[in-house]
């Protein structure tokens, strides 16, 4: 699922 | 997620939690940079903004929550607790980060995804992970003779970064839009940072001898 800013990872 | 970031993520977390055993049990820091774990305090200090305001999932922010709480406890620890403070080695870990810091949020400030707020501190964080393993490294060529936790600890830090370069290509080839050449770059001069260390680290493990690296 992409995030609004894109950031789905650590 | 994939397996390649799963991978990752469990090797990062077992590289936290070697530092803390050896902490914990040895109640020691000796060859442990203070100045690397205080940039990695600042990387996820700043990568993490999105903690409270973005729900992924819970895991993601489980692991966040942990990166943050151990690496304040291991800089809290090294300062401040009264026994693990003495055997710092405060003479060897000299490394002046605040130009690293400095650098790398210029950049970040030229180079990002978007100009907000959130996406420049991201990217600082991004740029700082790379470049925050230089004083612990510095530090072990400095202290010479490296004991297995503080090895397995570098060793496991090097390797997390490693898989999520596998988990970006596989993101690229399944992903249609999938794109992070920040992360990405970063990622690949913050693996090859370590290139020597692993060298040397393989070099001790195939002649099951001390590691060494050259002054």
């Amino acid at each position: 699922r992409e995030q609004p800013h894109g950031h789905d990872e650590l | 997620m994939n397996i390649f970031r799963l991978a990752g993520d469990m090797t990062h977390l077992i590289s936290v939690l070697v530092l803390l055993l050896k902490i914990y049990a040895t109640k020691s820091c000796s060859g442990i940079s203070l100045k690397t774990q205080e940039l990695y305090a600042m990387v996820f200090l700043a990568r993490y903004l999105d903690l409270f305001s973005d729900f992924i999932s819970l895991y993601n922010t489980v692991m966040k929550l942990v990166f943050i709480g151990s690496s304040l406890a291991i800089v809290w620890c090294m300062r401040y607790h009264r026994v693990v403070r003495r055997s710092y080695d405060r003479e060897l870990d000299t490394f002046r980060y605040w130009i690293l810091v400095g650098a790398c949020f210029t950049l970040a400030l030229v180079l990002h995804e978007k100009f907000s707020f959130q996406e420049v501190f991201w990217a600082f964080s991004i740029y700082l992970e790379a470049v925050a393993i230089l004083p612990q490294l510095v530090l072990l060529q400095r202290s010479g003779n490296v004991d297995n936790l503080t090895g397995q600890y570098v060793f496991f830090l090097g390797a997390y970064r490693a898989f999520y370069i596998l988990n970006w290509i596989y993101r690229y080839l399944t992903e249609p839009r999938f794109t992070r050449w920040i992360s990405c770059v970063s990622g690949l001069v913050q693996t090859a940072l370590y290139a020597d260390f692993f060298y040397y680290y393989f070099i001790s493990w195939k002649n099951n001898a001390k590691l060494q690296l050259p002054a």
